[in-house]
């Protein structure tokens, strides 16, 4: 700017504080809806029901064909299978999450890979241990075992993952769809659930995995 | 970058939160709840000009003052973004389509004298 002439956040600062907010809201709407190339805001006047969401988002689990096959065979499916915590119980010091997974009948997908992702909010600085046990139970539920067991050092707030590829394939080769994860904090070492969080900070498990095509036999 | 705090009148960042729910915008933005603008206040003196918040040193500090005092016409300089990350939406569109889009340049990460 030019000697004596304001600059625009000059200009902000000189309003009363509730003027600036209600400038900065405009501001912000102005900017989001300009940048999308809509006149106004979209009117939703039979908004998609988060059921419906949901099963459209499983739709798109089945995401492309895998072409790298050799010329003759089936091709199959690559997926990828999110699985969010569907309930959970906590003491002082531990946590339990159960996962489970609502995909294709049993032993018909092969796990490629899987990951963890927790949002842990620690109460200040400094390291803070936390024991991750996967477990895994019978069809029953009744006998659970343990998998693995890792210890994780946090050091900030923020999300953690841990490779789980192992367990979760080892769950869907024994025709379970049911992983049992317990978290073991020192005290004070804050958590990663489940009061007070959003939805959008709530444990959850990724993973890719393959559509298994039956043998395919040819009579000579 | 600068973050400002109480006692800061030099240009820096402030931070601000466009919740979507409060602006009544949760029925058509899907993800994300709000939106972290923030923007850039504060005062530039002609000895900060071209600084990118802390980034430079006393030397250019020094520089500056001396290009300032032997320019005929000085000018002021503007508390400004110089960085911004992109905004990712997913949205209902006007034919209710769920569009998933990143915005470019819309998140004031630091300011700086320009």
């Amino acid at each position: 700017a030019s000697k004596g002439m304001w600059c625009p956040a000059c200009r902000l600062a000189a309003l009363a504080p509730t003027m600036q907010r209600d400038v900065l809201i405009a501001l912000a709407k102005q900017s989001i809806l300009s940048k999308l190339r809509l006149p106004d805001r979209p009117n939703i006047t039979q908004p998609t029901s988060r059921e419906a969401l949901l099963m459209a988002l499983r739709r798109m689990r089945v995401q492309r064909l895998d072409t790298a096959t050799s010329p003759g065979m089936m091709p199959r499916l690559s997926l990828t299978l999110l699985s969010v915590l569907c309930t959970g119980s906590s003491t002082s010091r531990s946590v339990r999450l159960h996962f489970r997974f609502t995909q294709e009948p049993a032993g018909s997908t092969e796990i490629l890979q899987a990951t963890l992702y927790l949002f842990w909010a620690v109460p200040g600085p400094g390291t803070h241990p936390v024991t991750v046990r996967l477990l895994q139970s019978d069809p029953t539920g009744l006998n659970v075992t343990m998998a693995s067991e890792t210890r994780l050092e946090v050091q900030r707030t923020g999300w953690v993952t841990l490779d789980v590829s192992r367990a979760v394939q080892s769950l869907f080769g024994r025709g379970s769809q049911r992983l049992t994860v317990e978290l073991e904090v020192m005290e004070d070492g804050g958590s990663p659930l489940l009061a007070g969080h959003r939805d959008s900070h709530w444990p959850f498990v990724a993973a890719q995995a393959r559509a298994r095509m039956p043998h395919r036999l040819q009579r000579r | 970058g600068i973050n400002c705090s109480g006692d800061s009148r030099m240009c820096c960042r402030k931070e601000f939160f466009v919740d979507f729910k409060e602006i009544g915008w949760e029925d058509w933005i899907i993800q994300p709840e709000g939106y972290h603008m923030n923007y850039c206040a504060g005062l530039c003196p002609l000895h900060m000009a071209g600084i990118p918040g802390l980034a430079a040193s006393f030397h250019t500090a020094v520089l500056n003052l001396i290009k300032a005092n032997n320019a005929d016409a000085a000018v002021d300089s503007c508390c400004v973004p110089t960085q911004r990350r992109p905004l990712s939406l997913l949205y209902y569109d006007r034919d209710s389509n769920i569009v998933k889009t990143d915005i470019p340049d819309m998140i004031v990460d630091a300011c700086g004298c320009t």
